[in-house]
């Protein structure tokens, strides 16, 4: 039984957060989300700090506020780091 | 509010922007003023004060680009991020990029410049984002902004204090903008103070203009009364804290200078290509800035003070005269060693020093008079 499991659809706005917490919240661009473990992966992390910072739910999910935030018009600054 | 990482902050109040390129977007006059009213915001709440340059290199350069822009951070088309900027400092330090795949507009039918251009150039000046989604400093672009009655928010204010410190005099809300003369308020310098001294004296059209810090008293033949202005009322592109200015009768222009800059000035017009570069008028290049100057209308011979001694400019040739500088002490004995403003009445020069004022017959090459400084301002 393949142990990597059946391949999942590449799900777009997964990329999308993917490329927001990397661009502004300073997210390792080689971590890879790991949706399934319950406990705060590093994107799970930068997720709560983003929903934190820009005044969101901190649920740690994609949720429909969160996904509607990231697609909002915005600076290109980083929100933290360098 | 917060700070970029490593406190980055200018070191100098008087700072120099450039609009190096322009949307097609939007007519050239909306640019430049949507870039003034989004500076201005910031000088009313700090001891800052800008103004534009047009050719060198500034402290805050604005560009307008698509994409891949020479700074290894590509836009990415319309929508998304509208605009980025850099914390102070050299070169690319302090320069603002905004996303020509936006529609820019003064009004909110596309994305406002205005808005965008606050927002960026508050990173110019060290702040990072704002958590505060009401702070101008917030990172997500804010649509509903009420444009008409815009004011930072008091996070902003908190932000850019805690660098550069309140303006040099705050008043609580904020400085208003009058049309007749300022009423005295605590911290502002007071007419018959006899310690008053000015940064910078000239005539101009008859009256007789003395300026200190963000002010000048206006006294002219008319009124008995010398009218007390903010500089921004009558030329709000110009800094304060003036180092000299002068009358050049046959223009009907006055010449003001601070630091390596200069405006010339056409009644409450500033002439379009100012300011220049202090040098082009013959300094040396070691030169950083003037003390005082005066033009004699008769003899057509601008004179340049600097520290302790001085040049003469001929207004006919348009050239620094050979043989300068000389000694201040040799030529106008009495006065120095060295002035802080200068003007001519009557015939006279009354160089400024301090809290004294000396009245200098240039025929007689003598001191003929020693007053108070402010006693033009019937003190």
């Amino acid at each position: 039984y393949p142990l990597n499991g059946a391949v999942r659809e590449k799900d777009p706005s997964m990329d999308l957060l993917q490329q927001y917490l990397e661009n502004y919240y300073d997210l390792a661009k080689d971590v890879k989300q790991f949706v399934r473990r319950r406990d705060s992966g590093p994107v799970v992390k930068k997720i709560r700090e983003m929903q934190k910072f820009l005044g969101l739910e901190v649920t740690g999910k994609l949720d429909p506020d969160t996904l509607a935030m990231i697609r909002k018009p915005r600076c290109g600054v980083p929100d933290v780091g360098q | 509010f917060t700070t970029f990482p490593g406190l980055p902050k200018w070191r100098k109040t008087h700072l120099t922007y450039r609009i190096v390129n322009y949307t097609l977007d939007l007519p050239r006059e909306a640019v430049d003023s949507a870039f003034e009213k989004a500076l201005k915001a910031w000088e009313e709440v700090t001891p800052l004060t800008f103004s534009k340059i047009y050719e060198g290199e500034a402290d805050i350069m604005i560009f307008f680009a698509v994409r891949e822009h020479g700074d290894f951070i590509p836009f990415d088309g319309s929508g998304n991020v509208l605009a980025h900027a850099y914390p102070p400092g050299p070169g690319l330090y302090g320069d603002v990029h905004f996303d020509d795949d936006e529609l820019w507009r003064e009004d909110k039918s596309g994305t406002n410049l205005f808005l965008v251009a606050a927002h960026e150039f508050g990173h110019s000046l060290g702040l990072y984002h704002s958590a505060d989604p009401t702070a101008l400093m917030y990172p997500v672009y804010n649509p509903h902004t009420d444009l008409t009655r815009f004011r930072l928010a008091q996070d902003d204010v908190n932000g850019i204090q805690s660098l550069y410190g309140p303006p040099p005099t705050s008043s609580p809300d904020g400085p208003a903008v009058p049309t007749e003369s300022v009423p005295p308020e605590p911290g502002t310098p007071a007419t018959c103070d006899p310690a008053l001294s000015f940064d910078a004296v000239s005539s101009l059209r008859g009256e007789i203009l003395f300026f200190k810090d963000r002010y000048f008293w206006r006294r002219s033949r008319w009124s008995l009364e010398p009218e007390f202005h903010l500089i921004s009322t009558f030329w709000p592109s110009l800094p304060s804290g003036l180092d000299a200015a002068y009358e050049v009768n046959n223009k009907d222009t006055v010449f003001v200078f601070k630091g390596n800059h200069f405006w010339a000035i056409r009644g409450t017009e500033v002439q379009a290509g100012y300011p220049k570069d202090i040098h082009t008028l013959g300094f040396p290049p070691a030169l950083g800035k003037i003390d005082a100057a005066v033009s004699d209308k008769e003899k057509k011979k601008t004179y340049f003070f600097v520290e302790d001694k001085y040049w003469r400019f001929d207004e006919n040739s348009q050239s620094m005269e050979q043989g300068f500088p000389r000694k201040i002490a040799d030529d106008f004995p009495g006065v120095g060693p060295k002035v802080d403003a200068v003007f001519q009445e009557f015939g006279f020069f009354y160089f400024f020093r301090g809290p004294l004022q000396f009245e200098f017959d240039p025929n007689a090459k003598m001191v003929t008079h020693v007053l108070k400084s402010n006693n033009w301002l019937y003190c």
